[in-house]
Parts: C-alpha cells; structure tokens; sequence
C-alpha cells in the first residue's frame, strides 16, 4: 500500500548539498505494521514525510494505495493525504490557539466532514486524555501533547498511517497503551501502519523493522522480538 | 545544591484548579547526579521549571546553591540563572533565526561574556554535531536539534544542570554518548545534575533515581543499575 521506487532527497546547504536519502526503494504491503530504526540524522524523517506525501522528493516515485503523489499537483496532494494519510509529526505539530478536541479533529473538518461525537470521545480516552478536551497544547504536558497528536493521525481512519517517535515522550507503560492502540486500531480499519522509532519495545509490536542509515535502507528483522 | 521546600504548583484551568505539583520537599546533595521518572502529566517538567527558577511555585521555597530564588525579583532570578543553571527543554526552545553555534553560545551571549571558541568547537564535537554549526533549527533532524539544546545547556559551565528528557529523540547509541558527556562534564565541573526521563538506561547513569506521580515524591532507587 505504500511504495518507494528510487526516491532521493536532497537538501541545498553549504558547500555540498546534503544527501538525506540516498536511492531509497522500498515496498509495505497493504494492512502491514513496519518499524524503522536508525541513527539520528539518518534521514527517518525525510523518509516518512516523503513517503505521505508532506514533502517532495528530489527525484524518485511515491505511490500510496494505487495513486503516484509524485504525479500529482500539491493541492491534489493536500486533498488526498486528509482523506488517507494519518500523520504524527516528531514535533507533534498542534495548532496553539485551538483546543484539543478541536486539534484532533482537525483533519475531518478540513475535509468538509462532521465528526462521529462518539469516536472522538472514544479516542480522547483511547490515547488517556479523556477530561483534558477543552486544554490548549500549552496546557499540556510534553507526553500529553504527544497523544493529541496521535488521537489527531487516527480520527479520519485512514487507510495509512504514519508515525514519527510516537512514544518519544512517554512512560513506558503509557506507551504500551498507545502501541496497542495503533495495533489494534490497524487491524479493525485494515490500515497500513508506518512507524519511525528509537525505542525497540515500540519496534518489537511491528511486523518487520527495517534499518536506516545514511539515507539508506540497511537490513531488516522479520517478527522481531524483544 | 538544590533544595525544594513543600513547592506546591497549581493551575486556575477549568472548574478546580489542577495542581502539578502537590507539596513537594526535595534535596539534591551538591556534585549529585539524580535521575525523576514518572508517567506523563506526574508534574517533572513543572517540577524541573520550578527547581530551576524558570517558572515560580504557587507556594513553598527553592534554593540553588545558598541563593533563595522564590525570594528573589524575576530578573534577579534570570541574571543568576544566566550564570548558574543549564537547562535542556523538553521542546528544545531552540532560535529559530540563530545558526546552531548562535544558540549554543546564547547564554554567554546574554551575560555579556565572550566564548571561547575552543571550548565551543569541542562541545559541539562531544554532541556529535561537528559540521553543523552553520545550519539553522529547521534544517536540523529531530535528534540533532535536541543536542543543540544539550549543548547550549553545557556551554556556560554552570553549576547546576537540570535537563527535561534529553534523550528523548536520540537512537541508543547516541543517546549513550551524550549520557556519557553529561556525567564527565559534571565531575569535570563539579556540576549537579538533575535529569527527567523515561528511559531506565538514562536513568541507570544517575546516583539516584526518585518516582513522581501525581505531583508528589513516591519512592526512590540507590545506585541504580538496569
Ligand atoms: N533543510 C535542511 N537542510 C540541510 N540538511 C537538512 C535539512 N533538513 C534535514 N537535513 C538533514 O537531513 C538528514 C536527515 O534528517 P532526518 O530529519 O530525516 O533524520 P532522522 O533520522 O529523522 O533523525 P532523528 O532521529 O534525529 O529525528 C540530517 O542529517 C539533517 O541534518
Ligand atoms: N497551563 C496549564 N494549565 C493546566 N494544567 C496544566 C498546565 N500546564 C501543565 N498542566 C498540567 O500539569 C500536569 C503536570 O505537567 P508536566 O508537564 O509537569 O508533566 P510531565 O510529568 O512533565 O509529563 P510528560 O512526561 O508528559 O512530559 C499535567 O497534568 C498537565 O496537564
Ligand atoms: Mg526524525
Ligand atoms: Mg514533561
């Protein structure tokens, strides 16, 4: 369901541009939970904002279901990705001035759609942040604000979603809730579910970890265990 | 070095004010090394904040050193902390307009003094960030902005570190080293070290690890090893 054919991306700064991915090429089938690990700086980022279609790259194709981001015009892009892609940023990326309820159903009312009162109420207590709707992102704790942002990537029910740290800020029991979570909210949409991490407990939950250094995928585990 | 006397911390938000921190009395020994964990929302970045008198307790006492700074004016508190505290934000609160030698410098900067740009190039090399010094935050991964942020805690050799998860965006390897750096700067400076994190391996380089839940102390591990 996500689909990498020689994608690279560059960055212009200094003497020599700087070479986040190097040729990446790359297959998830569809329904399937990958895990990628690599050094900070390795290009994990660049490879899932690539690969959901938020950033453009150099050269190289992106196909997401059956559709080439590659080919399409960036509103086309924009208007395909809030109906199919579930994004959590490594920086969460929430919208200061609006509330939490209102941030995590941001991409339904960018789309145009009324959101299920229900299910968001059902994912505010899913992530563990049920009584904390009306809070804005400053009055939140760091792991709090990371939840709002992973509540915001599953409320579409995307057909894709992908995460980046996700658990960064957590405890770890927090973040054994939050990895099931993923887990078993894939399995009852059928999604696709792509998460950069650092932590191999988070890595352990995936179907595969693929391996990334140097803007290039490296190895990988098939069922990995802890 | 640190002492915190039944530092209460509320919040007015919503129909009863939530209180982050509730009581708390704590002595850190100068020269320690202490590890907090807890779940997220347990009051350790508001407890971090407080202790380093970068937000103010709705009530009760912290002394840094034998200075009393929820005695003192808030630009007394800030002038003092220019010279005594490091602080590593769980958000990195890095400049966006400043090159990443600009903001490792910035605290000298602000007390007026001139670094030197020898101690400067071998902090930068300690984080692994050689190379860099020219980039700007948003060209930055996730990791690299986080050891921008330790570094510019370390430059003005203060007495007291207090870093918020400073690991949290660093793959094993990395996050090792910089646990490492942390631990040598400090018994090459005399420095107390203050750390909240997540991770247990952080946790296992300090003398002493304490539990927050709930806004208040619980439990607390001597010597700790994984
Ligand atoms: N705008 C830019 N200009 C120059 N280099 C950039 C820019 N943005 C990112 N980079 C570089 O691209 C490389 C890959 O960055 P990326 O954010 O993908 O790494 P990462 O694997 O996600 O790291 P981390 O684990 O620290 O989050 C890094 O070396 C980074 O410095
Ligand atoms: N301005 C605010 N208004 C209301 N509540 C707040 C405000 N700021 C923080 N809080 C609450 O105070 C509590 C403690 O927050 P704090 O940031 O200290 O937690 P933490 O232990 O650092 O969490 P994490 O591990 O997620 O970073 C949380 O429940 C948080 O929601
Ligand atoms: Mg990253
Ligand atoms: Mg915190």
């Amino acid at each position: 369901a996500v689909r990498l054919e020689q994608v690279v991306k560059t960055y212009p700064g200094g003497p020599t541009p700087v070479v986040a991915l190097d040729g990446v090429s790359l297959t998830v089938p569809a329904g399937a939970f990958v895990a990628v690990m690599g050094p900070s700086g390795s290009g994990k980022s660049t490879f899932l904002t690539c690969a959901a279609g938020l950033d453009r790259p150099t050269s190289g194709r992106v196909v997401v279901g059956d559709v080439d981001l590659t080919a399409l015009s960036p509103d086309a892009v924009t208007r395909f990705r809030r109906e199919h892609v579930g994004f959590v940023f490594q920086g969460y990326n929430l919208i200061g001035h609006l509330t939490v309820a209102e941030n995590v159903r941001l991409p339904l009312t960018l789309a145009g759609t009324r959101p299920d009162e229900a299910w968001l109420r059902e994912l505010l207590a899913a992530v563990g942040l049920e009584g904390l709707s009306e809070r804005l992102p400053g009055e939140l704790s760091g792991g709090q604000a990371q939840r709002v942002a992973i509540a915001r990537a599953l409320v579409a029910r995307p057909d894709v979603v992908f995460a980046d740290e996700p658990t960064g800020a957590l405890d770890g029991s927090t973040a054994d809730a939050i990895l099931r979570l993923l887990r078993s909210t894939a399995h009852r949409f059928g999604q696709t579910l792509v998460l950069v991490t650092h932590d191999p407990r988070a890595a352990a939950f995936a179907d595969q970890v693929l391996f990334l250094a140097d803007g290039r995928f490296r190895g990988q585990l098939v069922d990995p265990t802890v």
